[in-house]
């Protein structure tokens, strides 16, 4: 038995387009924690890893030890877009019914003494369970900034070139491309905003390097605007997959792994 | 040219 009620639809659906940015299909993993979900894409370049906790929702009940349901994200997003910003968002799964396996999601608006219903049932597939995990990391390097500064800049150099070029100093990022036709080129530095602190950037680079990412990855990365204003990178160096976090209440968030491009 | 990198010997078997 699960069952998992949410008052902020709106959140969950951003976290489902997160994901389907880069997966079709993943398993989602209940838990007496909470909901945990990671997937590779499809070339090997990105990993998703997603967790949503108890607490993080309004009501959360798993009696299960581990329930891996496997999820098609295009369907579920289709049914979330159905869902009113008003709505209560429920999920549930009846693992006693052995011939229809189907996460139900359920849109519940108040009206007064009764409730405005809309009810889904998403058909669930079998998706082989990831037999790895990712190690544990010290990370040397970490930056932190806007997430719409972030978007701003990739979704600009998205118009020029492919791949963009990351170089982390102690006292500044240089992001930069170049095309046949043209470079760009984009210098962000350590900054405090006494009056908002989310428009603040800090970095504390303790060793400086350089990697390429490939732009559309970061692009799709910085539209977590709704997850949290400000995205927090961690790096090592050039060959190590650098992490791209957006946090959540609770203990939960999304976060990304990227490897980078090696130049020759 | 750069050579994108892949996630496959990244991770651990758990």
């Amino acid at each position: 038995m699960l069952e998992c009620k949410l008052q902020e639809p709106k959140v969950f659906r951003s976290v489902v387009e997160a994901m389907s940015e880069h997966i079709k299909e993943c398993n989602f993993e209940f838990t007496r924690e909470g909901l945990k979900m990671q997937a590779l894409d499809s070339s090997h370049i990105a990993f998703t890893f997603v967790t949503l906790s108890a607490t993080w929702w309004n009501e959360y009940r798993c009696d299960d030890e581990a329930l891996l349901l496997g999820v098609n994200l295009e369907t579920l997003l289709k049914i979330l877009k159905c869902g009113p910003d008003n709505s209560l968002l429920a999920l549930s799964y009846e693992n006693d019914d052995d011939e229809v396996s189907e996460l139900k999601v359920k849109f519940e608006v108040d009206r007064g003494e009764k409730k405005d219903v809309a009810e889904f049932a998403l058909k669930l597939t079998h998706i082989d369970p990831m037999e790895e995990e990712v190690p544990e990391l010290t990370w040397t390097n970490e930056l932190e900034m806007p997430t719409q500064e972030l978007f701003r800049i990739a979704r600009d150099i998205s118009l020029f070139s492919e791949i963009m070029v990351l170089e982390f100093d102690k006292d500044k990022l240089r992001i930069s491309c170049s095309s046949k036709e043209s470079t760009a080129d984009y210098l962000v530095h350590p900054f405090e905003d006494s009056t908002n602190a989310s428009n603040s950037v800090r970095m504390n680079i303790e060793a400086p390097f350089k990697v390429s990412l490939t732009t559309h990855y970061v692009l799709s990365f910085a539209k977590n605007k709704n997850i949290n204003e400000r995205v927090v990178i961690k790096m090592i160096d050039a060959e190590t997959p650098l992490m791209f976090s957006f946090s959540m209440k609770e203990g939960s968030g999304i976060c990304y792994y990227i490897a980078g491009r090696l130049t020759d | 040219m750069s050579k994108q990198q892949t996630l496959a010997s990244f991770f651990k078997p758990k």
